[in-house]
């Protein structure tokens, strides 16, 4: 199963999302998440 | 002859696997050629009504294949086998199995005794302890809404999403078209038809959405202005000439004058962004919402049951426009917020807490949508392909259903 968001944000978020992902991340894109963490601001 | 018979040597062995998927392939495919040839002469005869047509995916071998079979019907056969019960004994070491091969975490779960669950049905749908997925509290923070990996991340440009490089699909494919707002509806004096009581109530494509002078509407007649299908309800006291009036006014309303689409960011320093999350089979199946938002209405789209496995994210294009889904649209502080969770062959059931009327993978919804896209052809327009609900009178305040950050929204279930 999967779950896609679409959302409106200000364009500056996108960098924020960015480094946010960059420290966690593990193997690219297909980064383990689990449900409740952080993942932009 | 009973003599070769009792003296040769018989060797038994099996009929290789890929055979037998490529027999059964073949066998689908020939059924469904001549049912869709019946089908054709039965439309050309008159007696039977046009149904949705069935898009075939381009793609790879593997995906044609896979499109010949009857997944919304296997998908519905997994889902009732998977809720037998199973032997008292066997429940421990079947789900230590299934943690095994799919990596589930067992410590984490609500129920620990593996013996409560009946069936994999409802170990599949399990919850966890609280406190096993602590909610950031960063009042900024954009929370995952399940447990997962995330697939792709990017901004929307041009209305069109990339499910991988060089691979998109349109956001109105996705999403479903315009709607018009509650505000529109009532700046014209309008009376939205909304039927929903305090936990959700299910509007289908050809109820009742409207009323003006007396004369209900339907959501397609609203969007493509066909006013001679709407629908007398009750004596007519104002003229036809202010009717006409106030349906010029509606259609110039929904027709999103500045000629941006639906949902384009309001404010001109922001931008449309979609993330796709994907669920193993071993993960935690409920759905938490990201962020706090209002949901204000839900689109279910009856589409078909692929896999969403990454292998076929990657090989079928459009499989999130090809998938059954539930398209849940809001708003929330920055403005359009949807929520889309996407079924698959396995887990075909969505479930919403807050709306206990929503049936996915049912063959009543089924029909229905194919009812709706014969009357849709009928009236000479094309079929939207969704049923719309609105959740307005949930929180008349708020004009929709809130949902904080970290609460359960719902999940997926087998079959």
């Amino acid at each position: 199963s999967t779950v896609v968001l679409v959302f409106e944000a200000p364009m500056g978020v996108r960098k924020s999302f960015d480094e946010g992902w960059g420290s966690g991340r593990e193997g690219g894109w297909k980064w383990k998440i689990d449900n409740g963490q952080t993942w932009g601001s | 002859a009973g003599k070769a018979w009792r003296n040769t040597k018989i060797e038994w062995r099996p009929i290789p696997i890929g055979l037998g998927i490529a027999f059964l392939g073949l066998l689908q495919l020939y059924r469904n050629q001549r049912d869709a040839e019946r089908l054709r002469k039965e439309e050309l005869e008159g007696d039977n009504p046009p149904r949705r047509k069935r898009i075939r995916p381009s793609g790879p071998w593997q995906v044609q294949v896979m499109s010949t079979l009857p997944l919304k019907a296997l998908s519905r056969l997994w889902g009732r086998f998977n809720e037998l019960d199973l032997p008292g004994p066997l429940r421990i070491p079947g789900f230590k199995l299934y943690a095994w091969i799919f990596g589930a975490n067992l410590d984490e779960m609500a129920e620990p005794d593996l013996r409560t669950y009946p069936n994999l049905a409802s170990f599949f749908y399990r919850e966890l302890k609280p406190g096993a997925r602590p909610i950031d509290q960063d009042p900024n923070a954009i929370v995952s809404p399940s447990d997962g990996k995330v697939l792709s991340f990017g901004m929307i440009e041009r209305g069109e999403v990339e499910q991988v490089k060089g691979m998109t699909y349109s956001l109105e494919a996705l999403l479903g078209g315009a709607s018009p707002s509650r505000e529109a509806l009532e700046s014209h004096g309008i009376e939205a038809a909304d039927s929903l009581e305090s936990h959700g109530s299910s509007m289908a494509m050809d109820e009742e959405f409207a009323r003006v002078n007396g004369i209900s509407y339907t959501l397609p007649h609203l969007l493509s202005g066909s006013k001679d299908q709407a629908k007398k309800k009750t004596a007519m006291d104002a003229s036809t000439a202010s009717q006409e009036g106030t349906e010029a006014k509606v259609k110039a309303d929904l027709a999103l004058g500045d000629g941006r689409p639906w949902y384009a960011p309001k404010a001109s320093h922001n931008a449309l962004y979609y993330c796709v999350i994907y669920l193993a089979p071993g993960d935690y199946h409920r759905f938490h919402s990201p962020i706090s938002w209002v949901v204000e209405s839900r689109r279910h789209f009856a589409g078909e049951l692929y896999s969403v496995s990454p292998y076929l994210q990657r090989t079928l294009p459009g499989l999130f426009v090809l998938n059954e889904r539930v398209v849940l649209l809001g708003r929330w502080r920055w403005g359009f917020f949807s929520y889309i969770p996407v079924g698959a062959t396995n887990v075909g059931s969505v479930k919403l807490n807050f709306d206990a009327e929503l049936r996915t993978n049912s063959l009543t919804t089924d029909t229905e949508a194919d009812k709706a896209a014969a009357e849709a052809a009928k009236r000479g327009e094309a079929y939207s392909g969704f049923a719309e609900a609105t959740y307005y009178k949930a929180s008349p305040a708020l004009r929709g259903h809130p949902l904080q950050r970290g609460e359960e929204m719902g999940g997926f279930q087998l079959g």
